[in-house]
């Protein structure tokens, strides 16, 4: 079974940009591997260990209230952007 | 520092306010101290850089007036595909430079108690936030770097409003984006701006003002979880909070305005329940009971109590019933009064009025293990756990056990209601 707060930490990452949001055609499920990474990502941007993992810190900085806006505007949203442009 | 990759193609720049922040959530937030904030938060960006910012007066006072960077304050869903979540969580964001009609806009959390100047806890400090989010409406994405206004965390107050001045790390973004400024004020108090007064004194964790005491005394009359939404009832009043536990109102509503059908005057309702197999609601109010459909009582209501047929061990038929709840753990519908309770299996029950409790009930309320035995209400909520409520605490048993090795209470007004946590005790050293 995966925690509550596993699937919880899951949803902020992609809300802020760590993880690409799961594309609705595919329905791309995320790898731990690449959930890793992201919360490395997230733990360096924030300026805590970096652990990959989600530790009490990690959850802490989590629930800190913050900007709506993303931490990092990757190629995804990117593209997205572009799409939008184009049409 | 990290840059959208967009900007205005222009310096001077023109600004609005169209709502201002709940008077009964940040009470010490008027307009002018808000626009007085606003623009010193402005002021940060153009101190630094070649950027002039002028306010837009709104016509007839708070009318759509326009603007580069129109300011606002909501809550929720608020039509901009970024809904706030109530009290923490999200706080503000702003739309990037742009021809776009939202590009510029400033949007705050209404939810949120703003405040300036003070370390009041539980409150956000609004011209920290605004100095972070109009450098998004400039141009300037989250930064890393720590000292930095731009880091997505909220970091609490950034000391003197009026003398304070960029990092270097946004001073840098800013000027790559517009230049850097020659002459003219850099930092320090403008002349020209308006005085900001003293910061409140810290909120106080009781405040007088009277829905706040009565939301945050708890001791409610009776709490029930209807259609995903809890509802806590006391006096003439209750509060709504929604499934993601956010509040509907900090203020009461008034149960003869919303449940129609109780009699003229009714100051306390006992108990509250929706019963699941036909999602009527049920009240409890002295010797009588009413069932609703949604907000309106059903014709032949009140009936007395004694159609459900309640007897305690010494075989006196029950008056009144203190807590009603739905067991999700198995579907029973549960009654309590004066230490005992009943359960009822109304799967079937639809409009039949009259009912028998199922065999071996009452029984003591002590077999609850780690709870008050008289308790004000119980709900199952979540995951299927009991949670039940007296006074100012409340208290969850997991979904179907009735002995918990550890049950510890939880505060009602901090955790459901929106109010402060109360100081931490101190401890004073004994001589």
């Amino acid at each position: 079974a995966v925690p509550a707060h596993y699937s919880t930490a899951v949803d902020w990452l992609s809300r802020y940009g760590y993880l690409a949001p799961p594309d609705p055609r595919t329905s791309q499920l995320q790898t731990k591997d690449g959930i890793e990474k992201a919360i490395r990502v997230m733990q360096r941007f924030g300026g805590v260990h970096e652990t990959g993992v989600l530790d009490s810190e990690t959850l802490k900085l989590m629930s800190t209230p913050r900007c709506s806006l993303p931490d990092i505007v990757g190629n995804e949203n990117m593209l997205r952007r572009k799409r939008r442009r184009k049409r | 520092y990290a840059l959208s990759g967009l900007k205005w193609h222009k310096t001077d720049l023109t600004w609005s306010v169209h709502s201002y922040p709940s008077a009964s959530v940040s009470p010490s937030m008027p307009d002018n101290v808000v626009d007085n904030i606003l623009t010193y938060a402005f002021k940060a960006w153009s101190d630094a850089a070649p950027l002039s910012f002028r306010r837009l007066p709104g016509d007839s006072g708070r009318a759509a007036a326009g603007g580069d960077i129109r300011v606002t304050f909501a809550r929720s869903l608020h039509n901009d595909g970024y809904p706030f979540d109530g009290q923490g969580g999200t706080l503000a964001h702003a739309f990037f430079p742009g021809r776009d009609e939202v590009a510029g806009d400033t949007h705050f959390d209404d939810d949120e108690i703003w405040n300036y100047g003070g370390h009041s806890s539980g409150s956000i400090d609004l011209f920290t936030v605004a100095v972070h989010e109009f450098g998004h409406a400039l141009g300037l994405s989250h930064s890393s770097t720590d000292p930095s206004i731009m880091r997505p965390y909220y970091q609490g107050p950034v000391g003197d409003i009026q003398n304070f001045r960029l990092a270097l790390d946004d001073k840098l973004a800013i000027q790559q984006l517009y230049g850097v400024k020659d002459g003219g004020p850099q930092g320090g108090v403008d002349p020209d701006l308006p005085r900001l007064p003293s910061p409140p004194p810290p909120r106080p964790t009781q405040p007088s003002d009277p829905l706040f005491h009565e939301r945050c005394q708890g001791g409610f009359d009776a709490v029930a979880n209807i259609r995903g939404e809890v509802f806590f009832f006391k006096g003439e009043q209750f509060w709504r909070i929604k499934q993601d536990r956010s509040l509907v109102s900090l203020n009461p509503a008034q149960i003869k305005n919303f449940w129609l059908g109780l009699p003229q005057g009714t100051n306390k309702v006992d108990a509250v329940y929706e019963r699941k197999s036909d999602s009527s609601i049920i009240f409890f109010i002295g010797s009588q009971y009413w069932v609703f459909k949604d907000t309106v009582a059903m014709s032949g209501y009140p009936r007395p109590l004694s159609d459900w047929g309640m007897r305690t061990k010494n075989g006196v038929l029950v008056d009144r019933v203190e807590a009603a709840f739905i067991w999700a753990h198995n579907g029973k519908t549960y009654l309590f009064s004066g230490g005992e309770f009943w359960r009822f299996d109304e799967s079937r029950v639809g409009e039949q009025v009259t009912r028998q409790p199922e065999s071996g009930y009452p029984r003591d309320n002590s077999l609850w293990e780690g709870v008050p035995a008289h308790m004000d209400d119980i709900i199952s909520w979540g995951e299927g756990d009991a949670y039940f409520f007296k006074d100012n605490l409340y208290w969850v048993l997991q979904n179907g056990r009735l002995n918990q090795a550890v049950v510890t209470p939880k505060s009602i007004a901090v955790d459901w209601l929106r109010c402060p946590a109360p100081p931490p005790a101190t401890s004073h050293p004994q001589s």
